[in-house]
């Protein structure tokens, strides 16, 4: 966060309601926080929100204060983090701004949350065994009931599940019947198609993309070339080089193959050495003590990590450099720099890592909705935990560096708390739809499908307070839906608690016509096809104003809007409109587009896909 | 596993609270009874649900998933499964 939020156009000047930020309460259901934190201090922060019916039951060593004002926890003993992944993931939505902070030396700056001056209720899920289901359906239990104004989740499940099925679906079906919106990370499970498992149209699902400042780290050979790799790599070796050892294990005990991988080592082999590792991204180490590791570019989806030595990682063709100077010496030596930084002009791209869509569950709903910053962050972190995660590490910081949609997620809530600033009547779908309507528009590689990557595009918070137009979505349109869908009435009546659910006419087909702020369908190949979308806007832009639709064109459909013109006459007036959508035995396997609706001062901006079926 | 009888905890969803008075604990307990033998479903159930939504958590085998499945009032049975921090 010394980085991501100047990075998103959210600088620490931003206009602010203060009064209004105090009484928000973000709710992180993660691995708890570490409260001794300074991004949790509580000096200058008033009494307690009058509303707030949460309580601190933090349980052992652990009390709250006027920033921390509520604490639970469903697993260990205590609400304390001694992971480090929830102190994370709360100070980038709610942290103080904290100067001077870095990991080492690195990522120097100022460290802060979306909405420095809210307070934070953490309900611990996790323990050193795992999350589970049963811990995450109590802790929605209680956040809705304590009266939280928004919900950051940073984790999920690899599989997608239906539903009623999903305890982040249903706690967050729950919380947006109260008016709160629950924020869900997509998943790491990219750069593969049909990965995104955090599915429901009423959460908002956030990919993770990157910032412009990019880490770096450099070996200098003993022949005096220099390899660039990647990793955060906070040692430094003054200058001396190390001798890089020609075997890793040789022993029954450890066994050649798995050395050549830092599965295992033999210590008198290694020892005050630096080790190859091949593509193992994460060595273990065992049986050894290298002075450092090198290790081949890693597999596709993975990212830079924190190493418990001085390592890097060096692409396959460096690598390969590296071992023929090994090879062409009897002592070969290196010097493992210090990870420095660099300026990425290409960012903002999704990381390899994001989990992308279709949406597998309902195609309809376009998944992820959103991008946001989730690579390298810089947030605070537990003192008590390892930051490279190996226990023979030893460090301790207050702060640490990590990637993952789990990043991303926290940044999204900081914004939608923010939004809630300044439209505290808005409902769930219309901060949603703010964020995802004035999302910017994003790069992405040939290969990938860009809309199944990044959802609208990357976050744009100051566009997203005023953004002109809002697709609104009430309870009983998420209700319509899911008899759509095809849930029984019966299932339906227990789930909202209304009699005759599915009273109305109900369609599978009829499910696209959801007020989402993106159109998303399948459609079968070798056929033609038109499709008609039924959408309707909210104005809460400016009384008096006319928007006129622009699409993006896409020459392997037709897409038409009916009107193409909007006029309103006041706030909260409504307008419907039909997008048709027309193709002709498509040849591509996705085709996208966009819907924008625009009066000159607010653009509002919809992706269109249309999948075609295999 | 169908062939699997070992107890494993397990997520019963019920929906919505009742609008009217309704103690959902005891209703937890009456449920978890029908599939149990005497005491055993006090020792089973782990946690209820009760402030925001309905439903508990439960060791449940099985064929008592299947049955608690189908009954009136039940959305959904399901394991709760490990997930992970992203």
């Amino acid at each position: 966060t010394t980085r991501s939020w100047d990075f998103i156009g959210f600088p620490e000047s931003v206009k602010r309601s203060l009064a209004v930020e105090s009484d928000v309460v973000v709710g992180v259901i993660d691995t708890g926080i570490w409260p001794e934190s300074d991004s949790f201090n509580d000096q200058g922060f008033g009494p307690i929100p009058k509303n707030w019916k949460g309580t601190c039951a933090g349980g052992k060593n652990f009390t709250c204060n006027k920033k921390i004002i509520g604490a639970r926890f469903y697993a260990s003993e205590s609400t304390r983090d001694i992971d480090g992944h929830g102190t994370h993931t709360a100070s980038t939505v709610v942290g103080n701004n904290v100067l001077g902070a870095s990991f080492y030396g690195l990522a120097q700056g100022t460290a802060r949350g979306g909405v420095p001056s809210a307070r934070i209720a953490a309900y611990k899920v996790c323990n050193e065994s795992g999350c589970t289901n049963d811990a995450i359906m109590a802790a929605f239990d209680d956040a809705i009931a304590d009266g939280v104004s928004i919900l950051s989740v940073s984790l999920g499940g690899s599989n997608i599940v239906p539903f009623d099925e999903d305890p982040i679906a249903i706690g967050s079906f729950h919380a947006m019947e109260r008016g709160i919106l629950t924020v869900n990370c997509a998943g790491n499970n990219g750069p593969f198609p049909r990965t995104v498992s955090s599915v429901a149209p009423w959460m908002i699902t956030v990919a993770a993309s990157t910032i412009d400042r990019r880490f770096i780290d450099k070996v200098i050979l003993g022949n005096g070339k220099t390899l660039i790799g990647r990793s955060i790599n906070s040692f430094s070796s003054n200058g001396t080089k190390f001798p890089i050892a020609k075997k890793n294990g040789n022993s029954t005990k450890c066994l050649e193959d798995r050395a050549n991988i830092c599965e295992c080592l033999d210590s008198h082999l290694v020892k005050g050495k630096i080790v190859l590792c091949g593509n193992r991204a994460n060595p273990s180490y065992n049986g050894g003590h290298p002075i450092g590791s090198i290790i081949k570019e890693f597999s596709i989806g993975e990212t830079n990590f924190i190493t418990p030595l001085p390592s890097l990682v060096l692409s396959s063709i460096e690598y390969e450099q590296l071992k023929s100077y090994m090879n062409s010496t009897n002592i070969p030596k290196a010097e493992i720099l210090k990870s420095e930084t660099i300026k990425d002009t290409n960012a903002p791209t999704v990381a390899d890592f994001s989990s992308r869509g279709p949406n597998t569950i309902v195609s309809e709903i376009l998944k992820p909705d959103i991008s946001a910053p989730g690579v390298d962050i810089l947030a605070s972190f537990s003192p008590d935990a390892s930051p490279s995660g190996k226990t023979f590490d030893k460090r301790s910081a207050k702060y640490s560096i990590i990637s993952g949609t789990s990043m991303s997620c926290p940044h999204v809530a900081g914004i939608a708390a923010y939004l809630k600033t300044f439209h505290p009547d808005w409902s769930p779908a219309a901060i949603k739809s703010a964020i995802m309507t004035s999302a910017k528009t994003m790069k992405v590689s040939e290969d990938d499908v860009g809309e199944y990557a990044y959802g609208s595009g990357h976050v744009n918070p100051i566009s997203a307070i005023h953004p002109g137009l809002v697709y609104d979505i009430s309870l009983e349109d998420y209700i319509q839906m899911l008899c759509n869908l095809g849930y029984h009435n019966q299932k339906v009546k227990l789930i909202s608690g209304k009699n005759n659910a599915c009273s109305k006419a109900t369609h599978r087909s009829s499910v696209r016509n959801l007020n989402y702020p993106a159109l998303a369908i399948d459609v079968e190949s070798m056929t033609s096809f038109t499709i008609k979308f039924k959408r309707t806007v909210t104005n809460v832009g400016l009384a008096n104003s006319t928007y006129k639709a622009t699409i993006l064109p896409n020459p392997g459909i037709k897409v038409s809007v009916v009107p193409e013109t909007l006029s309103f006459k006041s706030l909260h007036e409504k307008h419907s409109f039909v997008v048709t959508i027309t193709g002709d035995k498509p040849e591509q396997h996705v085709l996208t587009s966009s819907l924008l609706w625009s009066d000159g001062t607010h653009n509002v901006r919809s992706p269109i896909v249309v999948n075609v079926l295999d | 596993d169908a062939s699997d009888d070992n107890p494993k905890l397990h997520i019963v969803y019920m929906g919505s609270l009742p609008k009217t008075q309704y103690s959902p604990t005891s209703h937890h307990l009456s449920v978890l009874q029908q599939v149990f033998d005497g005491n055993d479903a006090t020792n089973s159930l782990i946690r209820s649900y009760k402030r925001s939504f309905n439903g508990f958590a439960a060791m449940l085998t099985h064929q008592q998933k299947e049955m608690l499945s189908q009954m009136e009032g039940v959305v959904s049975v399901f394991p709760s499964r490990k997930v992970q921090l992203h």
